[in-house]
């Protein structure tokens, strides 16, 4: 889930 | 991680080192709005609240170090250097960037994806770098004199949000088909502003001639 919302990108 | 987005990071990367070298090589910040400068740390200081408890990655806790570091470092030289703070105009860089917090905080209680106090400002730092760079471009409009140095950091500054627009389609395509409206339609909003500053950039370069912006 985490992956997918974009909160891995800066 | 993809080209697109290691392509627009290294692109703010770029654009952060540029100004902050800009102001320790000549010791002065003429030109540039402290406002935005205040902005992007606010964004940051928002978006990156999960720096000490989510770990993506060594690259992506790096990077957050680094753009909270130049940015609050960037204030400090044009708030309290001795020497560079003389060199702030204070009565050019008139936008009232507050009028642009609140709103966004408003617009991010209103529209979220989830309730929760990390996901409000998160979205409120989507909301808020669309439009931090107003105070920037209105003092460019007054310039009459726009040295190199600020219209690269400012064209490298727009250019990165826009290689992240191409980054969101690669991942729509490549990964879970999820839609994104809140960065997405931010990040486009973002780079639209950008839109009469890119042209006059690249019209002066290809004439090679001194960037001017309509007043």
């Amino acid at each position: 889930q985490a992956k997918t919302d974009l909160k891995d990108e800066l | 991680m993809n080209a697109f987005r290691l392509a627009g990071d290294m692109t703010h990367l770029l654009s952060i080192i540029l100004l902050l070298l800009k102001i320790r090589a000549t010791k002065s910040c003429a030109g540039i709005s402290l406002k935005t400068q205040e902005l992007y740390v606010i964004v940051f200081m928002s978006r990156y609240l999960d720096l000490f408890r989510t770990y993506y990655s060594l690259y992506n806790s790096l990077m957050k170090i680094i753009f909270l570091g130049t940015s609050m470092c960037i204030v400090w030289y044009m708030r309290s250097h001795k020497v560079v703070r003389q060199t702030y105009n204070n009565d050019e860089d008139t936008f009232r960037h507050f009028f642009l917090v609140l709103p966004c905080f408003v617009l991010a209680l209103l529209v979220h994806r989830n309730f929760t106090f990390i996901e409000i400002l998160w979205t409120f730092s989507l909301y808020l770098e669309s439009v931090a760079i107003l105070p920037q471009l209105v003092l460019l409009q007054k310039s009459s004199n726009i040295d190199n140095l600020t219209g690269t950091y400012v064209f490298l500054l727009g250019a990165y949000r826009g290689l992240y627009l191409f980054n969101w389609v690669y991942r729509f395509f490549t990964e879970n088909h999820r839609v994104r409206w809140i960065p997405w339609l931010s990040g486009l909003i973002q780079t639209a502003i950008y839109t009469d500053f890119f042209y006059y950039y690249i019209r002066s370069w290809k004439n090679r001639e001194k960037l001017k912006l309509p007043a």
